[in-house]
C-alpha cells in the first residue's frame, strides 16, 4: 500500500490525510500548529509536529520512501514555495501543493512542485465539464465497488492476445485502454488480436476485488 | 447544446461560466456587482446585472428551459440559501450550489438544490482516490479529445446485439456500460449477445466527433 506524507493540516490537508487513511494508505501527517495535530492525532499513522519550510526537519523523514507529498499551508505563500524547494532537492517522488493564484502554481512548479491545485479553479472546470457532456467518474462514484486502474500484466499474460487471456469473461475486468509505459501513450479500445507485453500498463475497469486477483 | 445560468461571478462562477461557453454551452452570466458583469461581457453569450434573490428578478428568466443554474454568491450563506429557495420553487431543473460549509450544504439541499459542492473538501477527496487508486480522469484529460458520453441509441440500434453493431470496428467507440434508464442501474461490460432495448442509455468512450456521428 502507498505511503504519503501530507504538510499543513487545514480543511484542505486535513481532508486529503482522512481520506488516504480510510483508502487504507500510510499517512504521516505534518503540521506547525499542536491543535491541528492534536485533532488528527487517533485517525491517522502518523503525526508529526514541525515548521516544514526548515530542511533539518525535512531530512529526518527519509523523504524518498514517500509516494508523494501533499502541500497545503494557507495563505503564506512563500511557506509551501519553500517547503517545496527543499523537497525537489531531497529527491521526493511527487510533490502536490496547493496554490493560492495562477502565479504562484507557476512559482511552485519552477521550483519543484509536480503539481499544483487551486480547488475551485478546477473544481468549476470538472463541473463544467460534467454539465456539458458526461464523464466517467460521475459513474463511478469514487468510493464505489466499481474503480478504474492501472495493471502491470502478471508474468502469465505477457505475449498472450487479449482473445485468449478473455479478460472480461475469465477475470471479470473491462480493459479500457493499454498504457504503453511511461511516456508512450495510450491505445484505447485495443482490439482482440492485442498481445500484450513487457512493460504495457492495462488500464482496466471493474470491482477491486477482481482488480487485485489479477495481481496476486 | 445546453443552456446553464450562472448566478454570482467570483472566482468559482466565472471560471464555470468561461468553460461551459467554450464548450459550447449557452451561458447567462448573473451578478449584482457592474464590475463582475462587465468583466464578463465580452466572452459570455448574455449577461445580466441584477440581484438573485429578488423573486421578480429570476421570475422574468424564464427559469424551466434551462438545464442548470449554478450558483456561488459568496460568503453571505443567506442569499445562496433564498436564491435556492427562489429556483426550486419556480420549477429549476438542476440547481448547483457552492456551499461554505457542510451545515451549509445540509440547509442549501433542504431549500432545494439538487447539487451542493465545497471544492477544497471534494478536490481533497478527489486527490486521494487519484493517488491511492487511479482514475479514469486521470487519462482523459477532459479537455482532450477522447471524452465519455451518455449515448441515446438511434432507432437503428434497438434490438441489435452488441457482437452484430461492432460498436467498435464500425463506429470507432468502446461501450464501457448500459445504463438500464434512469436509477435502473449499470451494467458494465455488457457481453456481446446484449440486446440494446428502447430505453437503454449507451455509456461509451471515443472522440468527440465519433460519438456525435452516432447521434446523428
Ligand atoms: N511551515 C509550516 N510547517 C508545517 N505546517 C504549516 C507551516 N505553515 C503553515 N502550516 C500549517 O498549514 C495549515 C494551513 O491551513 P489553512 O487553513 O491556513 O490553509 P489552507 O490549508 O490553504 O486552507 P484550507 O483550510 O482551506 O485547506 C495550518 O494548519 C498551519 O498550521
Ligand atoms: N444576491 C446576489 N445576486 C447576484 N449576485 C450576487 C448576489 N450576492 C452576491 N453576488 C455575487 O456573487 C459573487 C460572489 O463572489 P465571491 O468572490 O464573494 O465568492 P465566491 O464565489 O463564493 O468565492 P470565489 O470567488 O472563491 O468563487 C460576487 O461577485 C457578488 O457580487
Amino acid at each position: 500500500s502507498r505511503e504519503f506524507a501530507v504538510i499543513g493540516l487545514g480543511n484542505f490537508g486535513s481532508a486529503v490525510a482522512a481520506e488516504l487513511s480510510g483508502l487504507k494508505c500510510k499517512v504521516t501527517a505534518i503540521d506547525v500548529n499542536k491543535t491541528r495535530i492534536q485533532e488528527l492525532q487517533n485517525k491517522i499513522h502518523l503525526v508529526i509536529l514541525g515548521n516544514a519550510t526548515e530542511r533539518a526537519f525535512l531530512e529526518q523523514l527519509e523523504v524518498e520512501k514517500f509516494d508523494g507529498f501533499i502541500i497545503s499551508t494557507g495563505t503564506d505563500s512563500h511557506a509551501s514555495i519553500l517547503i517545496s524547494l527543499h523537497l525537489k532537492e531531497l529527491g521526493a517522488k511527487k510533490i502536490i501543493v496547493k496554490a493560492n493564484s495562477e502565479d504562484h502554481a507557476k512559482i511552485l512548479r519552477k521550483v519543484g512542485a509536480t503539481e499544483t491545485i487551486i480547488p475551485e479553479k478546477q473544481m468549476a472546470i470538472r463541473l463544467a465539464h460534467s454539465l456539458a457532456a458526461s464523464n466517467l467518474v460521475d459513474y463511478l462514484p469514487l468510493t464505489g465497488e466499481f474503480c478504474v486502474a492501472e495493471i502491470t500484466p502478471p508474468p502469465k499474460f505477457i505475449d498472450k492476445s487479449l482473445l485468449e487471456l478473455k479478460l472480461r469473461k475469465k477475470h471479470n475486468i473491462q480493459l479500457i485502454a493499454i498504457k504503453g509505459g511511461p511516456d508512450k501513450g495510450f491505445t484505447y479500445g485495443p482490439g482482440g488480436d492485442y498481445r500484450i507485453k513487457e512493460g504495457d500498463i492495462l488500464v482496466a475497469l471493474g470491482r477491486r476485488e477482481d482488480i487485485d486477483k489479477i495481481q496476486e
